[in-house]
C-alpha cells in the first residue's frame, strides 16, 4: 500500500508542476511533498508555490485567487492521474481574472476531448468555452426550471 | 463511461420535474443567484450516494426535499435519477446503459434503484467503486473545496490523494 | 449599556430591513432578531431572509450569492447606523450575478454622496460606477506599483 | 474626517513606494490576481492600528514587511503613512490634517507617529475611538468577513453590532 500511495503520489506531483505551469507561467516553480516522507501513509501534505518571481513564505501569503488557481491545479492534477467520466466546476472561476480564466478555460477545452465538463458560472468569458448552455431560472417563485440557452454545436451541424 | 442525462423531481428548489442532458464537451450551466445551479450539483452528489449532509448544504437529510414557496406546498418525496452510458465497460453489469436512481420520503425513507430495480446503497457504491465517480469524487470541484484544501481542514490534502491513489 | 445596545439594535434592524428590501426585492421579507431577548447583552443574533418567496428553513439554505448579499445588507445597515468616514469593499462582488451588481453598485453610488467608497474589483460592471481607478501591477516581478487608469471625473470637470 | 492619501513602501508587496488619493465619491483598486490589491486594504488596516496577524493574512507581523523577490532583497523596515483631513472635527485636535504612521523594522521594533510626532498606539486608538475607524471597523468588508457574519463564527455577528452601538 505504501508503494502504491508513493508511486501515485509521484504521478501526480508531476502533473501539479505541469498544471501550475500552464495556469501560471512556465518558469515558475512550485511543488508537492510530504512533510514526513518516512511515513507516508500519514503524513501531511505540503504546497509550496511561487509565482511570477515570488517568494512567499508559505502558500497563505499568496493572494485570493492566486491560491485558488494553486488548489485548482492540485485538484486537476489528481483528475488527471485518475481521470473521473465527467468533471463538475461550481463557480471556481469566481476569484479569478480574465486572464486566468482565459488559461483556465483553455485548458478545460483541451480536456474536454476525453471527459466531460460542467460548468456553473456567471462569467461571460467562460460561456464563451462552453458548447452547450442551460439556463436555470426560476419564473415561478422559489421554483427552478431549466431553459436550454444556446445549442450551437447542434446548430452549426445542422 | 459517459453521463447522458440527470433527472431531479422534488429535490431541493425543483418543485417541477426537470431534466438535463449532458453532452461530449463542455456543459454550462448559467442563471441568476439562488436559481438552482448549485442545486443541481447538490442532485449530483446525492444520486450517487453522499450522505453527508454538510457536503449537500442542509442540516438533515430530509431538509433536501422541496420544502414549498409561498404559493406551493411542500412535496413529500425528492427523486434523482441519472443515466450513464457503459460506454468503456467500465460498469461491472451488461447493460449498455444503467441508470441510478434516488428517492427520499418525508416520512424518512428511503430507496435506491439500478435501472429501475430496487437496491441498497452499496450496491450503488460497489458499481460506482474505482470509476472516480461517487458521492466523494474529486470531480466535483467547488470553492468550498478549494478552500478546505488550502486551509488543509482535518488532513484533506492527503485524504483528496489517498481516495486516488 | 442595556438601553444603549437595544436602541442601537432596533435601528440597525430597521435599516436592515431597508437595505434588504432594496437589493432584493420591495416584497421580501427578512428580519433581525435577538434569539434569547432577556439577555440582550449576550444573546446570539439571529438572521431571517427570504427573499424572492422563499421559505429557506435558516439563511444557510440560500445560495452563495443571496448568503453573500443578505450580509452584506446587514454590513451596510451597521455602517448607516453609524457611518464611518469611508468605507472599503475587497471584492465582495464577486459571488453575485450581474442583476445583483447593478443593485448593489447603485446603492453605492447613492451613499456615496455622504462617505468615501473604496472599491477592489476585478467586475466590469462594477468599474463603471467607479469615478477614479487606480491600476496595481507587478512590472517587475513581486513588485507592487500603482498607475492610475482612468480619470473621467477630473477630465469631465476640465 | 475624510481620506486623503495613502502611502505604503517596504509593506507586503509593495517593495518602492507607492501612494494613492482619494477622492469624493468612489474610488476603485483594480488589477490582475495578486498584484497587491488586497494589499493596499491590509496596509490601511495596519497603519490604523490592526494587532491580529490574522486580519493581515499574515502569520507573525514580521511577515508584513517586504521579504523580497527573486530580483531584490528584502527590506528592512515597513512604513505606512496615512492622511486625514479633519473636516468634521470628529478628530479630537487642532489640525486640519492628520497623518497617522506606523513603522515596523526587522528587529522588532515598531514606531508609531501623529503628525511627524512619535506616540503610542493608545494615542492613535483613543484619536480613532468613535469615529467608526479603527483596525477592527465594520467599515472594511471584505469575503471573509461576510463568512464569518453568515456562520456566526465566535459571535460575531453580536460583536459586530456592539461595536456600533
Ligand atoms: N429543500 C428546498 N426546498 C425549496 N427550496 C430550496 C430547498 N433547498 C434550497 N432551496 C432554495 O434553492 C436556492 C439555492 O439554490 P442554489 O444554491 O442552487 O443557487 P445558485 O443558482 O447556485 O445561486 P448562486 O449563483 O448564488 O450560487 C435557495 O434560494 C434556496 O432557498
Ligand atoms: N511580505 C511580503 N513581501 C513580498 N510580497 C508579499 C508579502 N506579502 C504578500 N506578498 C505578495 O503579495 C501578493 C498578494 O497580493 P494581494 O493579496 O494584494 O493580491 P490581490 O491583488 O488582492 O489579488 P487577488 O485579485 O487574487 O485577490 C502575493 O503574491 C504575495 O506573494
Ligand atoms: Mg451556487
Ligand atoms: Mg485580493
Amino acid at each position: 500500500a505504501r508503494e502504491r500511495f508513493l508511486e501515485a503520489f509521484g504521478q501526480i506531483r508531476t502533473y501539479f508542476i505541469e498544471v501550475f505551469r500552464t495556469l501560471f507561467s512556465d518558469e515558475d516553480a512550485c511543488d508537492l511533498q510530504l512533510v514526513d516522507p518516512k511515513q507516508p501513509l500519514d503524513s501531511q501534505i505540503h504546497i509550496i508555490a511561487q509565482p511570477k518571481g515570488k517568494k512567499p513564505l508559505s502558500i497563505n501569503q499568496l493572494s485570493g485567487g492566486e491560491k485558488s488557481l494553486t488548489a485548482t491545479a492540485l485538484l486537476f492534477a489528481i483528475f488527471l492521474y485518475k481521470p473521473a467520466p465527467f468533471c463538475i466546476f461550481d463557480e471556481v472561476d469566481a476569484p479569478l481574472d480574465d486572464n486566468n480564466i482565459d488559461k483556465f478555460n483553455r485548458m478545460i477545452k483541451q480536456f474536454s476531448r476525453q471527459s466531460q465538463f460542467v460548468i456553473v458560472t456567471h462569467n461571460k468569458k467562460t460561456m464563451e468555452t462552453i458548447d452547450i448552455i442551460y439556463g436555470i431560472t426560476m419564473l415561478e417563485q422559489g421554483v427552478s426550471r431549466v431553459i436550454p440557452v444556446d445549442f450551437r454545436s447542434l446548430s452549426m451541424s445542422q | 463511461m459517459k453521463l447522458k442525462t440527470i433527472e431531479i423531481k422534488g429535490f431541493k428548489s425543483f418543485g417541477d420535474k426537470v431534466s438535463l442532458q449532458f453532452i461530449d464537451g463542455v456543459t454550462g450551466i448559467v442563471g441568476p443567484n439562488g436559481c438552482g445551479k448549485s442545486n443541481v450539483v447538490d442532485a449530483l452528489r446525492w444520486v450517487l450516494g453522499e450522505q453527508k449532509t454538510r457536503m449537500l448544504r442542509s442540516e438533515k437529510m430530509e431538509n433536501v426535499i422541496f420544502n414549498g414557496s409561498k404559493k406551493r406546498r411542500q412535496a413529500s418525496m425528492a427523486e434523482v435519477h441519472i443515466c450513464f452510458e457503459n460506454t468503456t465497460g467500465l460498469l461491472p453489469v451488461e447493460y449498455r446503459e444503467v441508470t441510478i436512481s434516488r428517492r427520499l420520503y418525508r416520512t424518512g425513507e428511503s430507496e435506491y434503484m439500478l435501472n429501475g430495480v430496487n437496491c441498497r446503497l452499496r450496491d450503488i457504491s460497489t458499481l460506482l467503486m474505482n470509476t472516480g465517480v461517487g458521492s466523494d469524487s474529486y470531480a466535483i470541484m467547488e470553492l468550498r473545496m478549494i478552500e478546505d484544501i488550502l486551509s488543509d481542514k482535518d488532513n484533506s490534502r492527503r485524504l483528496l490523494l489517498e481516495e486516488a491513489a
